[in-house]
This record gives structure tokens, sequence and C-alpha cells, in this order.
């Protein structure tokens, strides 16, 4: 009934009574960002009157613009595993979704190690998972999606430079590729999130992010491939997908150099050799 | 050139943005991740036998035989599970000095870890989470992940020697226990 607190010299992380994420600081930088986070599911399209175009390998289509949250409201079975190197907290959202929030000794982002699969779809319902984090960040309507890694572009929720927005899709149409990275800030702070593959994302109300880690979907779009975006995976029983998300928290002016430096570390990470000889070379 | 060639020419069938996206239909995506996965096999083996040949003190001796492990992320990977002590080699592609954690699947309790300059390096052993479990399934021996710090310079290599404590204390001498002296066991 009260909250968790894990910290190291630099981050510390605060999770409410169920488990759920309350707070982050950066101590170094002095900056903290009430932040809830948890993962929802919008409802694949099958079509309907409005259009027969259903979700698919091709068009993301949710058939509502309000996700489902798939957290259970009362707890997420938060465990603190304790360690001199790295501090970790463990969350169950579902028996199919994990999470691991982890926090390194000499690091300065927040991990966040997710398990997704197999999504269940015994209720003939095609599901497309989501991580939101709702931050008290005054972003207004204004969100910033990288390309390819180098430039950021900034993106405005219903608009576009380059071509009169036409409102026909609230959510699928302020969905933007994100190959490395996403943020929000106002004056004071930023809220950056470093992925480690391409995903999806957005931010569809001020101060929210979310991003897409996995789908699953029981109807064909119509795009040509002929078969629905439903991966049984290896064993038969679904697809599952195992990701990070690190999370850096900073005041606006200096997130820049930060993220570009870990971006650079994620991209490029040392790669690692085993050998069984340990005769004396170093 | 020929272990590269495979991989060169699977990437360029993998230009398609059906297999960028795994947007085919399965059995094609299937495929596109095979051939992938083939070319980078032989592409592993071959950077194996070069960063080998770069450690190798002088010509006449021998680099060491390295291996790649393509599952860490899901804490499986035969050198290390089943080893009592073996090296840790880290390259640094980036041109400027890197620190990074490292995570290890391994079976021991405790283990002592050397830097470069054959000094100790605090680690931590920790069960695989219970997410990771399952994920791999009956995949993967290993009960444990080993967490060390490492520092790797720019475009450049770092090895770290790790030997689980029971093995570090057989190093012992022999006599120093004949004569009741206490086995200090290894740093954490």
């Amino acid at each position: 009934d009260s909250d968790t607190v894990i910290s190291t010299d630099v981050i510390k992380v605060t999770f409410d009574s169920t488990g759920l994420l309350k707070s982050m600081t950066n101590m170094d930088s002095n900056v903290t960002v009430n932040v809830k986070q948890s993962f929802y599911w919008y409802n694949g399209s099958a079509g309907n009157h409005e259009s027969g175009q259903a979700s698919g390998a091709y068009i993301f289509r949710p058939n509502s613009s309000t996700p489902m949250d798939l957290f259970n409201g009362k707890s997420v079975s938060g465990k603190v595993v304790k360690g001199s190197e790295v501090i970790e907290f463990h969350q169950t959202f579902q028996p199919w979704l994990n999470q691991i929030v982890r926090l390194y000794k000499a690091k300065n982002f927040v991990e966040f190690e997710w398990v997704v699969g197999p999504i269940p779809f015994m209720d003939g319902l095609g599901k497309e998972i989501i991580t939101k984090f709702d931050t008290d960040i005054d972003s207004e309507d204004i969100f910033y999606t990288d390309s390819n890694g180098r430039q950021m572009m900034k993106r405005q929720k219903n608009h576009r430079e380059d071509y009169p927005y036409v409102d026909l899709e609230p959510v699928a149409g302020n969905y933007y590729p994100i190959n490395s990275r996403i943020f929000i800030n106002d004056k004071n702070k930023q809220f950056t999130i470093m992925t480690d593959r391409s995903e999806g994302g957005s931010s569809l109300k001020s101060g929210s992010v979310e991003l897409m880690v996995h789908r699953r979907l029981l109807h064909d779009d119509g795009k040509g491939v002929g078969e629905p975006l439903n991966e049984t995976g290896q064993f038969g029983d679904g697809l599952m997908a195992i990701g990070k998300h690190r999370v850096l928290i900073n005041q606006t002016p200096q997130a820049a150099t930060i993220h570009r430096e870990l971006g650079e570390e994620i991209y490029m990470a040392p790669w690692v050799f085993f050998s069984s000889q340990t005769s004396g070379w170093n | 050139e020929a272990e590269v060639e495979t991989l060169k020419e699977y990437m360029g069938v993998s230009q398609h943005h059906d297999s960028i996206t795994g947007t085919a239909k399965q059995h094609v995506n299937d495929d596109y991740t095979k051939r992938l996965h083939i070319g980078n096999e032989k592409c592993q083996k071959l950077v194996g036998l070069a960063v080998g040949q770069l450690m190798a003190k002088n010509s006449s001796t021998e680099g060491p035989k390295t291996q790649f492990c393509n599952y860490l992320n899901i804490s499986m990977c035969p050198a290390t599970e089943n080893a009592d002590s073996f090296a840790v080699i880290l390259y640094n592609p980036i041109g400027r000095n890197v620190s990074t954690y490292v995570k290890i699947p391994v079976n021991g309790a405790s283990y002592h870890v050397a830097g470069p300059d054959g000094s100790s390096v605090t680690n931590q052993v920790q069960a695989v989470s219970d997410a990771v479990q399952r994920v791999r399934r009956d995949r993967g021996s290993a009960k444990n992940d080993l967490f060390f710090f490492a520092h790797v310079p720019a475009l450049g290599f770092a090895t770290y020697q790790v030997t689980s404590a029971k093995q570090a204390l057989k190093r012992v001498r022999p006599q120093a226990l004949s004569n009741n002296v206490k086995a200090v066991p290894a740093p954490a």
C-alpha cells in the first residue's frame, strides 16, 4: 500500500502501490517527470460501415481511438531485484506481457525491457499492442521523431507540412515511423524514448508518448498479401516479441547531446565474442 | 570473399520493402529470414577468425578461437552457460571510448571477473527473469545472468576473463590448504 522506489546515484524511479510507474527523477540534471506507463491494445479493425479497410500487414486501422488498458487495475505483482551493478523492478501486466524496469549503476537512462506475446485472440479480435507513457510535460500537440537516426522531424497532431491533412483516421493518421527515438518537451524538460528497432508511434495528447511493440491481426488488409498478419511463431502458439526502450529525462537544452551519444552507443553497441581459451593473454 | 558474398547477395534480395517490414506471406518472410541467417552465420565465422588474428600477440602465436552468441538477449549462450572460465572479448566500432554493461548467461552463483589489466571487476549474478524464461521456453540452460561494467577503447578491443568462484578457489596452491590456511574466496 506504499510506493516502491529504486534508485542509483543518478536516477530515481518511483512506482505506486499497484506497481505502476509514478515518477522518474534525474538527480544529475535535477529534473523530475511525473509519468504513468502501461500497455494498451487497439482493436484492429475488420472493416466497418465507413470503409471495408481492415487492419493488416500494410495497414494500421484501429476500430476505435481509445486503446484498452492491459493493466488489470489492481497490481502488476511488482518485484525488486537489487544488486551492486543493476537494480530491477519486475512487472507482470498479463500472463503474456511482462516488463523489467532496469537501472544501471553508472548509466543515466531507465531501461524498459518488455516481453509481449503470444497475443491471445480467442475472442476473435485482432490486437495492436502499444506501450504508452503519460507525463506532466506540457508538449501540447508537438512531438519529434527521427529520420533514420539522423535528423529529428517536428511533428504536429492532425497537421502535415507537405499536404492538407484530412482527419480520416484520428489515431493512424498521426502515427509516424520511428527508427531510433521519439521525444516530447516543453521549455524546461524533455522526455526521450530510444528504441532498439523501428517502431510506429505518436503523441496523441499533450505529455503523452506511445509506441507500437507487437500486433496480431485476424483479417487480410486487401493489399496483396492474401493472409492476415497472424504470426504463429516457432512454437505455433503465436510470435513473442522482446525488446527495450531506454528513457531519458533531461533539461531540454542538454537533451540533444545526451540522446545523440546514447543513440550511437545503442546503434553501434560493442560486439561481444567469447573464447574458451584463457591462456595467459589479455 | 565467398563467405561475405552470401550475405551481400541476401542483403540485396532483402532490399525489397516486404523483407524489411515482414509484410509478405508468412512463408516468404520465413525464407527472407532464413537466407539472412545463413549469410549472417558465414560472416560471423569470418569475423571471429579476423578477431582472433587481430588479437594474436605475434605472428607466431595463434589468436584465440572466438565465437558469437546470437541469443544473448534471451540469456542463451552455450559458450558461457556450461563453462567455469571463459574470456569475453568486446570490440567497439565507435571512434571514441565506450563504457557498457555486459549481461552473460551462466550457471554458477558467483564469479571472479578480471579486466584487461588483470584487476578485479565488480560483478553481479542474479536469476534469469521470469519474462526471459517465458520467451526461452525449453531452450538454453542458464539459471543466472552475470552483469559487469566494461570499458572498451575507440575502435578497439577489451578482454575480460571470467572465472567461476569455485574454479578460482581450485587455483589456491594445495600446500596453502595443507597449512590449514583458510582459502580466501575470490573477490565477488
